[in-house]
């Protein structure tokens, strides 16, 4: 899957892709004083290709828990789950409907998306990626925006979280690269210097299947030097 | 034709039952032909056994070639010609509650000899899906071998049909495995029950007919979407069924009749019930037994949670039920909404929970208050629209009318429990259809000004496996956006549900009109209006009571059907003189009183006249 992280303070974005195998789990999002987590499990294509550098993967599932409110919401792109406590609640992709309880509303809007907020200043959206049921190669996916996160403790972590605080970097030496519409460049960040990608990505808020591009600078191998530590250290054993 | 496929004369060619089913609305088809193949004129008979909750929409006669329709009639209209009828001195067959879902419906008619009789009864009902089925039942039972015998059924759903079955009662499954087919495929469904002659035998050798017996046909819908809307000519139903919901806890006071009357059989019965359904109670669940006779007394002073613990206690208080004295209804009813009051406004139970009362009783007060009036206008008061309550009349001696209205009256329904072997089994049915529910505080609702003519859009309950119907006209028969939300209070949440259909798909909707029959959905919308203006008529008075009456009459004569407040007339001039037939509808509280309903057919009365010798 790839990430775009929008810098406000900067006016750009920065992206990158995290390649691990089908079926990992990595946690997007960790914020111990507000008790949310967000992890998201890894699919591949219907086909798996056998060289890892062109093969595509995607978010399969994603599960959202807010610890303090007990309560648990697995995507997948077949269905939506919401636990309170052990009671489940299963809800079709093709529902338009809005769950509301203390402290979180749901609003599934059939076959686009489903808009999460846990109370005011949190804010999250899963979009569907529905592609041709009998295509060869592709399946059915899901996108996870971050649209309010200004409830969320200075203390959030993970692959997304970790981009929640204030973050500074700073482009130099721009030049051409092997494609000349991509030019590259050296990024200082985190105490890094990194070389960089300018690229785009596409942003599918607004429509699942067109999507907006979003120029980006793009980080090699993962996001290295860019994620804290290593990332190992995001990857989880279950969705909840 | 082979002699001994006639009987007395009659041979029965064929008994034809086509059912056709659209988005749930049955519109079904009796047909039998008839040979009088003997010397002299002999009478035929036709009997057929409909739902109660089904209404006649035709009745025709056709006799050597000549068909004598039916006319819908207001009921006092046909009364009069009915009384005409017997005045001259014609016979009357009659038309009466048969069993516990269905009535019967009998005609006879004089033929003449090597006269061809064809007998074509139409009725129509909404299927209404209970435990996560639509069951269409059909009694057969035809009094002689019929050279063809067939029951087709055509069910189209577009939702598209999730699962279909069809079962027999009368029958081997051998036998049944070679007469009966079935199948479905996307949105259609086809059911067929052809038995040869041989096959209809009881035996080898035998001439009588084994098939006498129920015929039932179930079926389910997919259910991707927890709703559907289907718009037909400027009229619309909307299916609401959402299901993977949590349980909402219940607060449930049994209110039991421990009077005399109950003694023995029907205790036993009911206690028999009781212990099964604290089997199936959760233990989110809140519970409480009042018990009346000449006094009320409880099992605790207030509801208590259904724990392992408790549940064990309850099961040895349920044991131990005795019977005793007289008939306390409404001081036990009384007390038990009480109990529910105080547990909600005292916090004893979950906020998020639903409070119900189930009355169940087999006879009629006769201690503390006891005019049925008094009862129900006490039990309204007291419950004030918070929680529905539930009758469920044991036994013949209950005032069944009595206990329907208090319950409609409270939001619920009244069920007869029939004292039979089964009646364990009976009141587990019922408790097992409340047992579930998914959301409270249903409401539906439309655009403003966009729908005319609504139906009941506002539900104390959904309950699983079931289904909320809405129908109505739209505004604007062109419109070409629909949309209606749903709203509901669940076990952890409020859900509001948006069902949308947008140009593309209305216009997808009318294509798929070339399968159906054109105006179902007005027919549904009409049966579905007639029933809740009877229903509520059952709980109204004075002005109210005549404009609802007068309602459910335009309706039931516009739409050709045979409601409570109609009568279907045939008649068939003959001989000079007029034979009349009259198809009426008999309530579900007329069991075991004389009816007061009639189908009459004209009877030509025998060439030899009676001589009477009488003791006096």
């Amino acid at each position: 899957p790839h990430f775009i992280i929008r810098v406000p303070g900067k006016n750009d974005a920065l992206c990158f892709n995290i390649d691990e195998d089908p079926g990992t789990v990595l946690r997007l999002i960790h914020d111990p004083v507000t008790g949310l987590t967000v992890h998201g499990e890894i699919i591949g294509d219907k086909v798996a290709s056998a060289d890892s550098k062109t093969r595509n993967t995607y978010f399969g599932k994603l599960g959202i828990a807010n610890a303090y409110l007990d309560v648990r919401i697995e995507v997948t792109p077949e269905k939506i789950s919401l636990w309170n406590g052990e009671a489940q609640s299963t809800f079709s992709w093709l529902d338009t409907v809005t769950v509301t309880q203390n402290g979180m509303t749901m609003a599934i809007n059939r076959k686009k998306n489903i808009v999460l907020s846990f109370g005011d200043g949190v804010t999250f959206v899963v979009v569907l990626h529905q592609v041709w049921k009998k295509h060869p190669v592709h399946r059915d996916f899901l996108g996870f925006y971050v649209v309010d996160s200004h409830r969320m403790s200075a203390q959030t972590h993970g692959l997304l979280g970790q981009f929640f605080h204030p973050l500074d970097f700073e482009v130099s030496d721009i030049r051409p690269g092997l494609d000349p519409s991509k030019p590259v460049a050296t990024m200082v960040v985190k105490n890094h210097q990194l070389k960089v990608t300018r690229g785009s990505q596409k942003d599918y808020r607004r429509d699942a299947s067109v999507g907006v591009k979003v120029a980006c600078w793009f980080i090699h191998n993962n996001g290295e030097g860019l994620l804290d530590g290593d990332l190992k250290d995001y990857i989880v054993p279950a969705l909840f | 034709s082979l002699p001994e496929m006639v009987v007395d004369g009659i041979e029965v060619y064929s008994t034809k039952i086509h059912c056709r089913v659209t988005s749930r609305f049955a519109h079904n088809t009796v047909t039998t032909r008839a040979t009088n193949r003997a010397e002299t004129a002999k009478e035929v008979s036709f009997d057929v056994e409909l739902p109660k909750t089904a209404f006649i929409t035709n009745f025709t006669l056709t006799i050597d070639g000549v068909t004598y329709p039916g006319n819908i009639k207001e009921k006092e209209v046909a009364q009069k010609q009915y009384d005409r009828a017997v005045s001259q001195g014609k016979t009357a067959g009659l038309v009466k509650a048969s069993g516990r879902k269905l009535e019967k419906f009998t005609v006879s008619v004089n033929v003449a000899a090597g006269s061809k009789v064809t007998f074509e009864l139409t009725y129509e009902e909404l299927l209404k899906r209970n435990k996560g089925k639509y069951e269409m039942y059909l009694k057969v039972r035809p009094k002689q071998l019929v050279k063809h015998f067939e029951i087709t059924a055509d069910i189209f759903e577009p939702q598209g049909i999730s699962s279909l079955d069809a079962q027999a009662s009368f029958i081997t499954n051998d036998l049944l495995a070679s007469a009966l087919t079935k199948s479905f495929s996307g949105k259609k469904g086809h059911v067929s029950f052809k038995p040869s002659v041989d096959q209809q035998r009881s035996c080898p050798t035998c001439t009588d007919s084994l098939l006498d017996g129920d015929f039932t046909i179930t079926y389910d819908v997919n259910r991707e979407s927890p709703a559907n809307v289907q718009i037909v000519n400027g009229y619309f139903v909307h299916f609401f069924a959402p299901h993977g919901l949590p349980v909402v806890p219940k607060n449930v006071v049994f209110v039991i009749d421990v009077s005399g009357s109950m003694y023995y059989q029907k205790l036993k019965q009911t206690k028999e019930a009781l212990l099964k359904i604290l089997e199936d109670m959760k233990e989110n669940d809140y519970l409480n037994f009042v018990l009346f006779a000449s006094k009320v007394r409880v099992w605790k002073d207030h509801l208590i949670q259904a724990t392992p613990e408790n549940i064990q206690e309850a099961r040895a208080f349920v044991s131990n039920i005795a019977a005793e004295d007289t008939t306390n209804i409404n001081g036990g009813l009384l007390r038990g909404i009480e109990m529910l009051k105080k547990a909600r406004e005292e916090h004893q139970v979950p906020e998020r929970s639903t409070s119900i009362v189930i009355l169940l009783t087999d006879g009629i007060a006769n201690e503390g208050v006891s005019r049925p009036e008094d009862i129900q206008a006490n039990a309204r008061n007291a419950i004030g629209g918070k929680f529905p309550l539930y009758s469920l009349g044991f036994g013949d001696n209950v005032d069944y009318g009595f206990l329907e209205k208090l319950a409609l009256e409270n939001n619920g329904f009244a069920r007869r429990i029939y004292e039979a072997s089964d009646a364990t089994l009976q009141l587990q049915d019922f408790y097992e259809e409340i047992a579930n529910p998914l959301l409270t505080g249903v409401e539906v609702e439309y655009p403003q000004n966009a729908i005319l003519d609504l139906t009941q859009n506002t539900y104390k309950h959904y309950y699983d496996g079931s289904e909320i119907v809405v129908a109505g006209k739209l505004a604007d028969k062109d419109m070409n956006h629909f949309k209606a939300d749903v709203k509901g209070h669940g076990a952890f949440n409020d859900l509001s549900f948006t069902e949308e259909l947008d140009a593309e798909e209305m216009e997808k909707a009318r294509q798929e009109q070339d399968y159906i029959f054109g105006d179902y959905i007005e027919r549904l919308w009409a049966y579905l209006t007639i029933e809740q203006l009877l229903d509520k008529r059952k709980k109204a008075q004075g002005e109210e009571k005549e404009n609802l009456t007068a309602q459910a009459l335009e309706l039931s004569l516009k739409y050709h059907f045979v409601t409570p407040l109609t009568s279907m007339v045939v008649t068939k001039p003959e001989d000079n003189e007029d034979q009349t037939a009259i198809a009426d509808k008999p309530g579900d509280d007329q069991v075991d009183v004389p009816p007061s309903s009639a189908v009459l057919v004209g009877y030509q009365p025998p060439q030899t006249p009676y001589y009477y010798v009488d003791g006096d």
